[in-house]
């Protein structure tokens, strides 16, 4: 009986990873079936690796939106000194820099997390045409291999141009003459570059350079983590997540910004775009996108962002 | 969560950071 008794139970827990694996390779089967049947380019991005099938297992939108509920929580004023005190120093934020020195004045975590920064605590360079548009860790840049539109996310792991601007985005922000629209024009390169925002950084974000601005694209999508050992584990991992994509043309031609949502950190919020609602309730149908136009009243008669003008931030949730 | 530019410049652009390089708003990032 005792034989009989330790049987079962290697059977039942043998259950567990066969599931889990039987599941890994529906995600798999899913992304390629979803990828041929639009027939898209863009919508079948890269392979899906094991880990990165691994991660769409798991319910990352409603969490995350569970977690920025939580996190918005008000807490009481005796808690926020050790509470937010803590994840300050867990995550190195700085709040001499910010407009609220002090924690009891952050009402919750959300609250720290979408702090703003003191005026005049960071100068936009006037020497170099173009600047950094956010606090944060540089993980890549360099030229789009223009023969096969593939950028990468880290040394060696791509995802493709196409998937991640989605369709038609050059073509409507180049001038109407459809040859013009086949980037990069005679004489110039495309280049990219990627900057990973950490928990304490400051999440808010401008405008690298003086563009005029066209669309703003917003693509629902997966909110997996993009730190750098997921971007260096899961190609395509940037033409997956949820973003919102700034497309207009600058000095040099064509010019995007995206901002990528991650995992808990769901939430992307424009400036000039207020109707904006990123982590909807409901999933969103694989493919999608909306395209806003800018128009005047959002952005000023130019429809110019100059260097420096603040475009947005992230939140958690 | 992270921010990509793609961007069209001339073929001597010059990036002004460092992979792996902390960067602080309105750092300077790159030169035409």
């Amino acid at each position: 009986s005792t034989k009989s008794s330790s049987l079962r139970r290697r059977s039942t827990w043998f259950g567990i990873p066969v599931t889990l694996g039987v599941a890994c390779i529906g995600i798999l089967q899913l992304y390629r079936v979803l990828g041929r049947e639009k027939g898209e380019r863009w919508v079948s991005p890269q392979p899906v690796t094991w880990q990165l099938a691994g991660f769409l297992m798991l319910p990352t939108r409603p969490l995350s939106r569970w977690w920025g509920s939580l996190m918005n929580l008000r807490l009481p004023v005796w808690s926020r000194a050790p509470l937010l005190g803590l994840y300050s120093q867990v995550f190195h934020c700085n709040l001499e820099e910010s407009d609220r020195g002090d924690f009891k004045d952050y009402e919750s975590f959300s609250d720290l997390f979408t702090r703003n920064l003191k005026e005049g605590s960071r100068s936009f360079d006037e020497k170099h045409e173009l600047v950094c548009p956010c606090d944060g860790k540089v993980l890549h840049f360099g030229k789009v291999n223009k023969d096969n539109e593939l950028i990468e996310q880290v040394k060696g792991v791509h995802y493709s141009l196409s998937a991640f601007l989605g369709p038609g985005l050059l073509e409507r922000t180049s001038t109407p003459d459809p040859i013009d629209s086949k980037l990069p024009h005679k004489g110039s390169e495309l280049y990219h570059v990627v900057i990973y925002l950490g928990p304490g950084d400051n999440h808010h974000f401008y405008s690298p350079t003086d563009w005029s601005l066209n669309i703003a694209r917003h693509i629902p999508g997966e909110l997996l983590t993009v730190a750098p050992w997921a971007a260096k584990t899961m190609p395509g991992l940037f033409a997956l997540n949820e973003r919102v994509i700034l497309a207009g043309k600058w000095r040099s031609g064509f010019f995007s910004f995206a901002a990528v949502g991650a995992y808990n950190v769901g939430s992307i919020h424009l400036s000039m775009h207020k109707d904006l609602r990123t982590n909807r309730k409901g999933g969103y149908k694989f493919g999608s996108y909306t395209d806003k136009v800018i128009s005047y009243k959002e952005v000023g008669e130019s429809l110019q962002a100059t260097k420096g003008y603040h475009l947005g931030h992230f939140n958690m949730g | 969560s992270s921010i990509v530019l793609v961007f069209e410049g001339p073929k001597d652009f010059k990036f002004a950071v460092q992979r792996g390089e902390s960067v602080k708003i309105g750092a300077p990032l790159g030169r035409i």
